[in-house]
């Protein structure tokens, strides 16, 4: 069961006690962040049923936390997935999607099933000292998407094969990118 | 000595070929061209003085010096240039590194810095800003918002309703940030849109700065009875990544630009994930 209440008292109780400014013990600091992450959980749960509902199916949905540091671990194994994007705003957003690879061409698809443009760009070696073992991709996958004002909308991406000839091109880019 | 450049179709940076630091962005919309220099500093922090036993700590922030320091006075750079991004990377230090990003179509210009751990191997505690040098006639007036509310102007030692003398000539100056801080002269305005709560000042005339990160090695004596020092998970100290996303323009345009986009910043769109394809796909 999704419960958006939990992660209502954690920032509630974070703000009360200015827990973002640091005047507060170590180990209270990692006590507002244990109550911020419970919060969370159960709000992607409760995002999961909402997303379900609208889609009209159940899904497995995943939830990448460590996206600012190219982590995650399905878009990286995976030769295909969706990027289901939700704008909580009442107008249009066009926004660019980052997402951590392992390939170097793919596919990608609007909602309406056209191939739009996209780009892969090597993880940084910033990028990759922050995220230590865990980071399973090589690359990052850029696309511009367009969102619906209060709405949804999903991309697919597919990893494609590639011939020599292009895989070389595609290599030697990101080698001189690298 | 080629001075390194990124441009789309409403911005141009270009960057220092000796430092390489940002040097000028030029907004391309309407033609105004500002010299601007961007690097990340920090100040060393106070243990308490003959004048003021108060350390910087949680609550008080306290430099011991009002001149903030320089990482690096010059960078090593690499440019990716693709058809949607362009990025130039910039090394400022082992522990300290920016991304300064331009998308295609897009009227701002991001950058992305990552900053920590920092070290303490030199016994001071540090307080890590990142500063924007222009030549903008500012006076020492500059603006910061509340909840991107109210936009309040904040005036370099001075107050609105008392005489105030001032005794800390930085951290008497720095302000909350909560969303956005700008300076202007007559006609050009540079607006930094934060993507978190802030501290941030305007120190010198046409300069504007935010606070990024801060370790310290001293309890301020405000109640919480320890310094801020965390350890992070991998015990060497916090390491934070955020950014901070510019507009060059006209002072009569510039208001439509950051409030439309504090908003795409503040209710960012929420991406999930699902395994597999599927056809037709969704919008609703």
């Amino acid at each position: 069961k999704g419960d958006s209440s939990m992660l209502k008292r954690a920032m509630a109780v974070a703000q009360h006690h200015d827990a973002v400014s640091g005047t507060e013990k170590q180990h209270v600091a990692n006590d507002y962040a244990k109550r911020l992450a419970g919060g969370w959980d159960s709000c992607q749960i409760l995002i999961t049923n909402a997303m379900a509902s609208l889609m009209g199916r159940k899904e497995h949905f995943v939830f990448c936390n460590l996206l600012n540091i190219s982590v995650c671990q399905l878009t990286a194994t995976s030769s295909e997935f969706r990027v289901i994007l939700y704008n909580s705003l009442g107008r249009n957003v066009q926004t660019y999607v980052r997402v951590p690879v392992s390939g170097l061409v793919f596919n990608v698809t609007d909602p309406s099933g056209q191939n739009i443009p996209n780009e892969v760009v090597p993880i940084s070696n910033f990028t990759r000292a922050l995220s230590y073992d865990e980071t399973l991709a090589n690359n990052e996958l850029l696309f511009q998407a367009s969102v619906p004002p209060l709405g949804f909308c999903v991309y697919s991406v597919t990893k494609t094969s590639v011939d020599p000839l292009q895989r070389t091109k595609a290599e030697q880019e990101l080698h001189r990118a690298k | 000595a080629v001075p390194l450049q990124i441009e789309n179709k409403h911005l141009h940076v270009l960057f220092d070929p000796v430092t390489g630091l940002i040097s000028k962005i030029e907004n391309l919309d309407s033609g105004i061209t500002l010299p601007i220099t961007q690097n990340l500093y920090w100040y060393k922090a106070s243990s308490g003085n003959a004048d003021n036993p108060q350390a910087s700590g949680a609550y008080i922030f306290r430099p011991n010096h009002s001149e903030p320091i320089p990482i690096a006075k010059a960078v090593q750079t690499h440019l990716v240039q693709n058809t949607l991004v362009q990025e130039v990377y910039q090394n400022v230090s082992s522990w300290c590194s920016q991304v300064v990003r331009l998308y295609a179509g897009q009227k701002f210009l991001e950058l992305e810095w990552t900053v920590g751990p920092v070290p303490l191997d030199d016994d001071y505690g540090k307080e890590i800003i990142s500063r924007f040098e222009t030549p903008l006639a500012t006076e020492g007036i500059f603006y910061t918002d509340s909840n991107g509310r109210e936009i309040l102007e904040r005036r370099k030692d001075s107050r609105e309703t008392w005489k105030l003398s001032q005794t800390e000539p930085v951290a008497g100056n720095y302000y909350p940030v909560n969303s956005r801080i700008y300076i202007k002269d007559e006609k050009i305005q540079l607006t930094v849109l934060t993507d978190r709560s802030q501290g941030g000042s305007s120190l010198l005339s046409g300069s504007l700065e935010l606070m990024v990160h801060r370790r310290l090695l001293f309890d301020d004596h405000r109640g919480v009875g320890e310094p801020l020092l965390e350890d992070g998970a991998y015990g060497k100290g916090l390491i934070v990544r955020g950014s901070h996303r510019l507009f060059v323009d006209s002072v009569e345009a510039s208001a439509d630009l950051h409030r439309l986009q504090a908003q795409v910043e503040f209710m960012a769109v929420q991406t999930v994930f699902a395994p597999g394809v599927e056809s037709p796909n969704h919008q609703k």
